[in-house]
Formats: structure tokens, C-alpha cells, sequence
């Protein structure tokens, strides 16, 4: 048994756990925070079976993987007339920081 | 020393940490969320010596164990009287997911 | 790869947070509670290099050993006034519980 602790962004959760309750994996969740910057993430731990590991980390990579979105940025009209205009721009969203260690023992209570 | 990451549920928490505290294990407790409920549980962080391992797990066994509780389920009495009478269910409650990995180096700053 | 996971005190987890974000490594934290005392800590998950390890290692301790800090407890005064005199406490704050697992697989996705 392998557990698997990926840190994911809060954006990504909902999808990666449907995807794998889907697929029959056990998942628990924590509200975590970057170190960084600050903000709120999630980490999730993901209890696998030696022979599930490669599967369960494809389906973190599918539904983490870094992609461009476009997003809006309020930018000032010319002149100073103190209005926005938004403004496409694009951002890099996604991503996952995954740790596996070695479960020397499991148990179901 | 190892490390047991366990996944029990909040009803059975305040319990299993005094039955823990009272042994004198140290125990660091994590709110968590069930990846498919959904719900509220709660994981501890339990480092024991490695000929202490049994005996903690005998204690989340002990504490933990799935047991039938009788709760009552609201139910419509004959004739759509628009009245509920609480009736007497069997649930099953309890249970716990437990994993063991190896710490390395332990240290106490 | 190995994964630091720290309990630390509350007070001491942000000056801890930005000297391992200043010698670049990468810090998830996470919202605990302590068995004993009931009151909340902090834990940190903290992925290093294997090189890296004793450098990781040697920043918790400088911040988070052991010190002496003088509080002020409410003491009555004499007589039975009913009044308050702040009076100085010398107390020990600090102290940091860590337990060092191996990373079988470590990704970035
Ligand atoms: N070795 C490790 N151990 C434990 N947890 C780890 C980790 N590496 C990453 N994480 C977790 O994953 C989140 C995303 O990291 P990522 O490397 O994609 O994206 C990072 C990285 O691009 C950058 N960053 C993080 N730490 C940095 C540092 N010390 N210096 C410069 N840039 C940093 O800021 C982004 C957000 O970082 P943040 O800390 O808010 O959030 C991090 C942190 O919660
Ligand atoms: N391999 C693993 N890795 C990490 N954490 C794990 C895990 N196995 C269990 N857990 C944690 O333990 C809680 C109780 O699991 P249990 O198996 O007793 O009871 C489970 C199980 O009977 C069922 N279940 C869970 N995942 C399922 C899935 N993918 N498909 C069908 N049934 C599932 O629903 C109950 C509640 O699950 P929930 O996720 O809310 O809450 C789970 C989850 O937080
Ligand atoms: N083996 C272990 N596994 C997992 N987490 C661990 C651990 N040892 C310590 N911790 C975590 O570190 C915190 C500080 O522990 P420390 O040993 O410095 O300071 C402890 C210790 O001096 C004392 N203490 C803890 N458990 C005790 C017990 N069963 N019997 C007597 N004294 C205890 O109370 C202080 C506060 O404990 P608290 O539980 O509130 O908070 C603990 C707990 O969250």
C-alpha cells in the first residue's frame, strides 16, 4: 500500500475527488494553506494499492495538469478618467505537488 | 518510530484521544473532510515507539470498533396526516482507516 | 526525498514559515490541534532533498528552541481588595515536534 499526498489548488479539488470516487479510491481531505503565498489549498490522501499507484497518479495529472485560461484584468482606460476596462489576459492555472510514501501497515476498523 | 495517520469519526474522536492521552501517547489532531460523504471526520497524527505500535492500535481498535446504535428515523404515519412518529433504527456507526509508515529520525526541539 | 512534517506552536509558525521560504524551499501548513492541551497548533509539511535535509532541519530549531519569556499573571493583591496587580512569570515557549519519512516518489505536475 502506497499513500499518496498531493497538495492540488482549491480551483481543481472537486473534480480530482469525483474523478477518483469514480474510479473506487478512498480520499481524505484537508484545507491546507501555501507557504508561500499564503493562500488556501488543499491537500488530498489517497490510501492506494501498490498496483493502483500509476493510475491514480495519470488520473491527478488529467484533471491537475498546468493549462492557460484567459482571465480578466481591470486595466485603466487611457487618459485619467479613472475608469476600467477589462482587459484578456492570459494565466497559467492548475498544477500539483504529489508525495508517495511507503504504507508499512493498513488497517480497516 | 512510526507514524499512524488515522482516519476516525468525529463521534469517536474525544473519546479515542483521552483513551491515547491517559496511555501517554502524544496525539495532533487534523479536521478533515470524507472525499465521498463529503462529511466531516477527523485524522490523528499518533508517533509511537515501534514496540508501542500494538498497543495504540489496539486502542483505536477497541475505541473505534463498528457497532449498531439504534437511531430514531422520523417517519410519515398512515394517511397523509402530514405527521412524522420517530421510529427505531438499527445503524451501524464507528469504524476507522488506518495507515502505519516508518519515521526515519524523530526529533523533540 | 524526504517529507518533514513539524508541530510547531502557533506563535512560532510564521518567522518559520519565511525563513524556509528565503532558503527556497516548499511549505504546506495546516491547522492542528494538540491531544493534551486542546489548543491549537501548527503542522507543517515541509518536501526536501535529501542533501538538503539537515539545513531544513537546522532552520526549525534555531527558531523554534526552547526559551524563556517573561509574561505578566494577574495576581491579587494583598487584603482582599478584589484588585489585580500585573506581576512578572518567567515561562518556556517554543519547542517543535518532528518526525522525518521517506519520499518513494516525488512529482510536479
Ligand atoms: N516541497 C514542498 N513541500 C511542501 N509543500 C510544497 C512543496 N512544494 C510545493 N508545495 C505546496 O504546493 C503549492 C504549490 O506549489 P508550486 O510549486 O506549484 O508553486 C509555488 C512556487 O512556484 C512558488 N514558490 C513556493 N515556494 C517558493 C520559495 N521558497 N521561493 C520562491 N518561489 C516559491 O510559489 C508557488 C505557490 O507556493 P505556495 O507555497 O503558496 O503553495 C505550494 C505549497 O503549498
Ligand atoms: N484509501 C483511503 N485513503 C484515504 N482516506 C480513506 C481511504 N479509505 C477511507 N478513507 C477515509 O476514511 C473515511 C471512512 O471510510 P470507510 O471506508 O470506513 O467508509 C467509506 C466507504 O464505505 C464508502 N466509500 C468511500 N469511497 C468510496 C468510493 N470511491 N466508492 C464507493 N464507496 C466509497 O463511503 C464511506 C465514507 O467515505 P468517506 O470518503 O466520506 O470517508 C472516508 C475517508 O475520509
Ligand atoms: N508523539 C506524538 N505524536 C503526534 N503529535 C505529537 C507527539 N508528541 C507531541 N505531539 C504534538 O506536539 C505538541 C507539543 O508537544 P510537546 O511534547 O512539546 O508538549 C506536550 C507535552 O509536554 C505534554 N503532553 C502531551 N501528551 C501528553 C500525555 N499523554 N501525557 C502527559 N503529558 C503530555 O503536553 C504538551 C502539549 O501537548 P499537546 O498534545 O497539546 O500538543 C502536542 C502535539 O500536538
Amino acid at each position: 500500500m502506497k499513500l499518496i499526498i498531493a497538495v492540488v489548488q482549491d480551483e481543481d479539488s472537486p473534480r480530482l475527488i469525483s474523478r477518483l470516487m469514480k474510479s473506487g479510491y478512498g480520499v481524505t481531505k484537508l484545507a491546507t494553506t501555501g507557504g508561500f503565498l499564503r493562500a488556501g489549498n488543499t491537500t488530498l490522501l489517497i490510501g492506494v494499492d501498490d498496483g493502483k499507484l500509476k493510475d491514480a497518479m495519470d488520473i491527478i495529472e488529467n484533471v491537475c495538469k498546468c493549462r492557460k485560461q484567459v482571465a480578466t484584468a481591470p486595466t485603466p482606460m487611457a487618459g485619467s478618467t479613472g475608469m476600467y476596462v477589462p482587459y484578456p489576459v492570459e494565466v497559467t492555472v492548475g498544477g500539483a505537488t504529489v508525495f508517495v510514501v511507503d504504507v508499512e501497515e493498513f488497517r480497516k476498523i
